[in-house]
């Protein structure tokens, strides 16, 4: 399924990588 | 030569997809297409929104709404915004972004070119992922279709590879 990513949907992958965008901290890395 | 993880050709859909998210804001000028933001009226308006005590009437003030095809002044403005986000950047959100090929004003200026527009609107969201209301910005594109969201998602990403704190 070439929307699968490591065992994860592409929407799973989108909603983790938003997700810590909204806990990161300012000035952190990654 | 690699420019990093978008290429030109990803870089013009990054400029669609990014134009797509400044729609979102509903600003007052109008936004439709590339030739609306070169003259930079636009992007000030959305910096304003971002964050309306940095990017004060004070500053917006300066930049010349009545640029039309002028591209003498639309690169004037687009200098003064290119300084107001690498000063954001530094200032308030306590970073720098290095090794990032700034954008080329004079290409969007005069050509109105949408992989040099891309880069610029490309810090703008970094600016907004960032800020003190970024979960408003975070949600908002959250509720982006998926491939939109994938563009930016990856746009991000290559910023967060170039900021030091």
């Amino acid at each position: 399924d070439p929307n699968m990513k490591g065992g994860q949907t592409s929407e799973g992958v989108l909603a983790n990588f938003f997700n810590s965008l909204l806990t990161k901290k300012a000035g952190s890395p990654g | 030569m690699s420019t990093g993880v978008l290429d030109s050709v990803d870089r013009v859909e990054l400029c669609e997809s990014l134009l797509t998210w400044i729609q979102t804001f509903g600003v007052e000028a109008p936004c439709k297409t590339v030739e609306d933001l070169t003259s930079g009226v636009v992007m000030a308006q959305v910096l304003q929104k971002i964050d309306g005590v940095y990017f004060s009437d004070g500053w917006i003030s300066r930049i010349k709404s009545e640029a039309g095809d002028n591209w003498r002044l639309k690169i004037s403005n687009l200098k003064k915004i290119l300084k107001g986000i690498l000063d954001y950047n530094r200032e308030i959100l306590g970073q720098q972004i290095n090794d990032f090929t700034l954008p080329d004003l004079n290409l969007i200026g005069e050509h109105s070119d949408e992989a040099e527009l891309g880069r610029m609107l490309q810090l703008i969201l970094g600016c907004a992922v960032n800020c003190e209301q970024k979960q408003e910005y975070i949600q908002t594109i959250m509720m982006m279709e998926e491939s939109v969201q994938h563009v930016v998602m990856t746009a991000i990403q290559e910023l967060m590879s170039k900021e030091t704190p």
